[in-house]
């Protein structure tokens, strides 16, 4: 199984639909300081963590909707869907592909908000959309997303929160 | 539960006195328990021995060899519980090149098996990757992608000239 | 008290702000008490706008933009208690090379009045500077250093070449 | 004013007598990881900064002192000066040339240390060379000293802990 395209639509500095194809083995992503990687990272962390405690940097979920950047107006909603190869059914669901998308709108009082998922496009409960991801080990709480500035979080933890890892992992 | 503990304990640490070693070319590093009877009652030490040089306490390591030992901690917990993909954002901040390149060749071997992508700012990791993309961002605040597939077959275009690096 | 804190807080504002658009070629950013009248009882709050961008709070400015918004900070406390010699190490970890440049430039700037020594393995600051050292380590875990004086003198060997950086 | 010449003598990874001539200007130092960069950075602290609390990343004054490295035995004092150029008699003393030394001496039952201070190779006491680093304003407490991990703390703080920052100034 690997992840073949990132699609984003208004999602934090993205503000036009961007669809970013990904292939098998080593990609690097590199660019200027404030460009977007690290946003990249944070979309692929909204679909897979809806439950996770995993800091997106958003103080809330209506952060990530692009904010108009310089002169365009803010969205309303921003959206991000995962397109899966699943020809391996590693994700038990039986097709070859599987698209995983959660989209955030802001509500018409601009003070909440509505959080929807969508698994193939047909809508998904989070219970539901949570199960899959843990069945197919690609929860965002794993060790395999490795988000800038855990390296300095590991080397100042103290002995007893390093032993905690292992806790958590048992 | 205690038994739990130390079948993962002793996996990850076999892991990650090996990983150091290949990362550090050479050194040597292990995971100690705090207390050996009763785990669960105290903390994790990481002693690390990087190459040609004593033990010091982890706090005495200097920035870049703290962040490889963090690396390699967490490769061995990756390798404990493999993922079809993995994410990497900006692991080689602290590594001088050396230690840079021992990391993008780590993660170029692993990539046979499973998929990586790691975001860095660094030459030498962007030389072993197979794939690159570019983010940049237009005046407008907006975000733009480009997509440079199989960049090994490109017999004399480096990587950063295109993306004027 | 209050006045003596008012009278810093108002001078380093107006450092941080002129520096900070310097660093970032444009973008504007400020300082602001949460609590104006009684500024004792409330925190300092750090706004930043890159250029070309909206404002967003600190927290989701990117790994970059944050260290040189920090580093806008330390240099502006700097300019408010000026000394005969600065040491800075490794300040320029988290920034891409124009960043990066755009620092090394202004304490090249700054070091026609004060003695700057900076710590970096990035060649774009070795390149600003006047002379360089360079630090090794050798096989039996003792530092060597040599040092090269006035490189600006030098017209064509990069002193990276010189280093095998 | 400007420092001159650091001379290092069993002092961390720097086993013999190491000088290290410094000029006017902008001076880059540079080198691999692990190399011995900030062990320079933390002789100067250690001389300018014998009551600040500034990390020294030593556990102890006694990790200092060279270790053996890969095969030597360890030393049993390490020492640090810093000479500078006191043309200008920033330094409230009346010489050209101002040099600073501190000393730690590992005592016999290898539990405690000795500590002294030097200034112009007369032997100081620890008020008398505290002084002095407050009067010429070249004390470690300063902000002209950015170490390694600074940077990232900055970021990390609290907006109260930046504003206490402001208070220690005034
Ligand atoms: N909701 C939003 N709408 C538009 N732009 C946003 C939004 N949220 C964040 N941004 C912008 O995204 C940028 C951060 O991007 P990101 O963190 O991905 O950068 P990066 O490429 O990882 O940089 P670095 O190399 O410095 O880590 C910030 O400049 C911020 O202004
Ligand atoms: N008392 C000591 N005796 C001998 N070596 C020591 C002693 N204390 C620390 N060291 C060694 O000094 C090294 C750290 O050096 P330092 O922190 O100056 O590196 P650096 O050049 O700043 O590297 P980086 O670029 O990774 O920050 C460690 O490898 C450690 O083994
Ligand atoms: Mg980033
Ligand atoms: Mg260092």
């Amino acid at each position: 199984m690997h992840l073949k395209e990132i699609e984003l639509d208004n999602f934090k500095s993205f503000s036009r639909k961007t669809k970013i194809p990904l292939l098998e083995g080593y990609t690097a992503i590199t660019g200027p300081n404030g460009a977007g990687k690290s946003n990249i990272s944070d979309a692929i962390l909204f679909v897979l963590g809806p439950k996770s405690s995993r800091v997106i940097r958003a103080g809330r979920l209506t952060d990530l909707v692009f904010n108009g950047g310089k002169e365009k107006r803010p969205a309303k909603e921003c959206k991000a869907s995962l397109i899966f190869d699943n020809s391996d059914r590693l994700i038990p669901i039986d097709t070859n592909e599987v698209k995983l998308t959660r989209l955030v709108r802001i509500s018409d009082n601009a003070e909440g908000y509505y959080s929807y998922f969508y698994v193939n496009d047909k809508k998904s409960s989070l219970g539901e959309f949570d199960n899959l991801l843990a069945n197919a080990r690609i929860s965002a709480d794993g060790y395999n997303f490795v988000q800038q500035g855990d390296i300095t979080r590991i080397v100042e933890m103290t002995n007893l929160e390093r032993r905690r890892i292992l806790d958590d992992i048992a | 539960k205690k038994v739990g503990f130390q079948r993962i304990f002793g996996a990850i640490n076999e892991n990650f006195t090996k990983i150091f070693s290949e990362l550090s070319g050479g050194g040597e590093a292990e995971l100690l328990l705090e207390n050996e009877e009763d785990p669960l009652s105290g903390g994790l030490i990481i002693k690390a021995r990087p190459k040609d040089k004593k033990f010091v306490r982890m706090e005495a390591l200097s920035g870049g060899e703290k962040s490889l030992t963090a690396l390699s901690f967490i490769f061995a917990i990756q390798a404990y519980q493999p993922s079809p993909f993995y994410l990497l954002d900006e692991v080689d901040m602290f590594l001088d090149g050396v230690n840079a390149e021992n990391v993008s060749r780590a993660v170029g071997r692993s990539s046979k098996n499973a998929q990586f992508i790691q975001i860095s700012l660094r030459k030498v990791t962007l030389k072993e990757a197979d794939h690159i993309i570019g983010v940049t961002m237009q005046r407008e605040g907006i975000t733009d992608i480009v997509m440079k597939p199989n960049i090994g077959d490109i017999p004399d275009t480096p990587p950063e000239t295109e993306l004027k690096l």
